[in-house]
């Protein structure tokens, strides 16, 4: 465990509370793309399996628990106790679209073919293109609240932590991870657009909003 | 091809 993996873990548990917490607050879930929130919710599902087979550490697990049991409550907030509010005529995203490719995907390029190691890879895979739906709904409606916003800023913020922390890894302990490194590539390149609307914007105090 | 024999990142 390093500060960069440390920081990372740290960023996207930040990212989940601000969200929970906004809808919560708020009682509304305007804005929130459920879509995401579906796929993020599967990627933990799909990537935390092996907490019944294997144990890492006490931190590994509590925060595994933590990430699956926001994720689904996040999911309940959004189609269940506050759906009146979901903005589903902007999420329009076809999710298909990312599962299907992304779920081949992963039953050819993974680290071995087994059953457990295939949805730990279709996870990573998945993850890494979860924040499409959110982004296209922003796109759409060309605006967001700065809430969400800083939602954004985290969860991207974490893979890119990870990215300096397989630097570290490959450096100090010889560790080197294709597959989550090309994927944390590419997720973190997706936010890019968003990080520079964040910095010229949202931290000057002005909401993000998209020329039309 | 690298193989991780457990995941221990999050």
């Amino acid at each position: 465990m390093n500060i960069f993996r440390l920081a990372g873990d740290v960023s996207h548990l930040v990212a989940i509370i601000i969200l929970l917490l906004k809808i919560w607050k708020t009682r509304s879930c305007a804005g929130i793309s459920g879509k995401s929130q579906i796929l993020f919710a599967s990627v933990f599902v799909t990537r935390y399996l092996d907490l019944f087979t294997i144990f890492i550490s006490l931190y590994n697990s509590s925060m595994k628990i933590i990430y699956i049991s926001c994720s689904i409550a996040t999911v309940y907030l959004v189609y269940f106790k506050f759906k009146a509010t979901y903005d589903g005529n902007h999420d329009t995203f076809r999710v298909e679209f990312l599962v299907v490719p992304v779920g081949g995907l992963s039953f050819l390029v993974n680290h071995d073919f087994s059953p457990m190691e295939i949805l730990w890879t279709f996870s990573i895979y998945l993850e890494s293109v979860a924040i499409l739906p959110q982004l296209f709904m922003i796109s759409k409606t060309g605006e967001a609240e700065t809430i969400t916003t800083h939602y954004l800023f985290f969860l991207g913020l974490y893979r890119g932590l990870y990215l300096i922390n397989w630097i570290w890894r490959y450096y100090f302990e010889g560790f080197f991870d294709l597959i989550a490194i090309v994927a944390g590539l590419v997720q973190t390149v997706l936010y890019c657009d968003f990080f520079y609307l964040y910095v010229t914007k949202v931290l000057k105090g002005k909401k993000l909003s998209l020329p039309a | 091809w690298p193989f991780t024999q457990y995941h221990d990142e999050l």
